[in-house]
């Protein structure tokens, strides 16, 4: 059993890279092999994992414009079953060169299908956008997990983000479908995340995550480490969260 | 007089829209004549204003595109001095649009310089991302603000802001300056706010504004009902600094 799935939402600074480093982490610390694909020319999950500055060419700008293999590409991250496939600031470059291609929306997912890779996920983290680095994601993944924060600009942008996936499920990618809606960032002494939150399951129903992640320094603080929260602080609230949310997304594959 | 000042940042949920929504209406309120372009496509600052949802094909991807005269494509806000360039999802197209035309990255500063706009100040809510439509913000800007989260991955992304911003002022805009960096959502609870802070002003002097905005929940809140903070609760922290933050931006033009 292979998924892959992409963390996209194009509003910014809703949780994507803090979920797609910290739920891979959980993910793999329960002994499930897992690749993280960094597709943000900003590379925060790079950094996220102290992987970002090496000098050695693997990265997925080679692996997308100079066809490097992605076998070769991948990286390990020092935690065990965790693999990430970096990226650099010439990802920025990609956007121009992808569009200049017959395949322009299928390049990341014709990689991901040549190399006969053996992870039980690949999570691919997405730019705050919905430029074509974003639809290859969402043309390479099986379903999307949408993070949103519990605020009133993230509820907004979610109608534009779903008619967006259902273009791409239209024409693009029929098998695309919502893994879930993740609210972050919750901070349920203030109103706003409980009137959020409520309004969100009220629309969305089963598609939103029973866990939510509440607001939690510990999970700003780790990235200056290098490190998953579950290293940097196991017993703080934000490892908790991605704890649960892991165990959460295990339950829907376990009975496959 | 007039300034055409850019708030940009690729790294996502910074406080860009926050500010250009409250700084202007703040120097609004002061009684100086100022214009907000929208030109990011999710919308936010058209919404934090109360002005999304018209159908009266008054916004900024008609003037750029269908070449829309600036004067009539501009909307009152309901808040006297402030006037506002909406933005809708269509824009998403125009950057595909302006990369096909000779001019592509002066089409907003022509469009600017074209119509004699009486504004003292015009602003310009960026996008989080590198892509044509920042860089052309960055071309018809006079300066550029920037807000930083006072966390890391805001502190990452940092310098390739500002590489982005020198490349421009080489090839594109010379007369490019930085307006400032200004710290946003601190708390000085944590340490890692403090540490952000002292780091930013050690590495950026003089450009780091006095005035850092605390994080406020009134800030988050405002927007859900379309209004700057100052006119919904202007009590509030958040409404407090951008006072102060008008006042210190206003001290480096009154003696001009
Ligand atoms: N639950 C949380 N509690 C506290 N801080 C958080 C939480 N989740 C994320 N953060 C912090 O908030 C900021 C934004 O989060 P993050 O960078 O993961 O969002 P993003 O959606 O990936 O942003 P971008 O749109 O730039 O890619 C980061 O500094 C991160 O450390
Ligand atoms: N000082 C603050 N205190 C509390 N909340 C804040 C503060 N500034 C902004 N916010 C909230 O944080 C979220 C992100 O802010 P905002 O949308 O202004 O950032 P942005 O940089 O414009 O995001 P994007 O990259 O998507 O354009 C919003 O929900 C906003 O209401
Ligand atoms: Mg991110
Ligand atoms: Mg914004």
């Amino acid at each position: 059993m292979r998924k892959v799935i992409a963390i996209a939402n194009q509003k910014g600074g809703v949780g994507k890279t803090t979920t797609a480093v910290n739920l891979s982490a959980c993910l793999a610390r329960a002994g499930i092999r897992v690749l993280l694909i960094d597709f943000d020319p900003q590379g925060n999950a790079t950094s996220g994992l102290g992987g970002q500055g090496q000098k050695d060419g693997k990265d997925v700008y080679r692996a997308l414009i100079d066809a490097l293999p992605l076998p070769e590409a991948i990286v390990e991250t020092g935690y065990e079953n965790l693999h990430l496939l970096r990226s650099t600031p010439e990802l920025t470059g990609a956007q121009v060169e992808l569009a200049a291609r017959s395949d322009q929306h299928f390049v990341l997912r014709n990689k991901i299908r040549e190399a006969s890779l053996d992870f039980a996920f690949i999570f691919i983290d997405c730019p705050p956008s919905l430029t074509n680095l974003t639809v290859n994601a969402l043309c390479a993944a099986d379903s999307v997990l949408i993070p949103i924060q519990c605020e009133y600009y993230s509820l907004e942008g979610l109608t534009e983000l779903l008619k967006t996936i259902n273009l791409v499920k239209e024409r693009l990618n029929p098998g695309l479908e919502i893994e879930g809606i993740l609210p972050t960032m919750c901070d349920f002494r203030t109103n706003l995340s409980k009137q959020v939150v409520s309004e969100v399951r009220r629309y969305f129903g089963e598609r939103v995550f029973e866990t939510v992640i509440p607001r939690s320094v510990c999970l700003a603080e780790a990235p200056s480490f290098g490190k998953p929260v579950i290293d940097y602080d196991i017993r703080s609230q934000g490892a908790e969260s991605y704890l649960l949310l892991a165990e959460e997304f295990l339950k829907r594959y376990r009975t496959e």
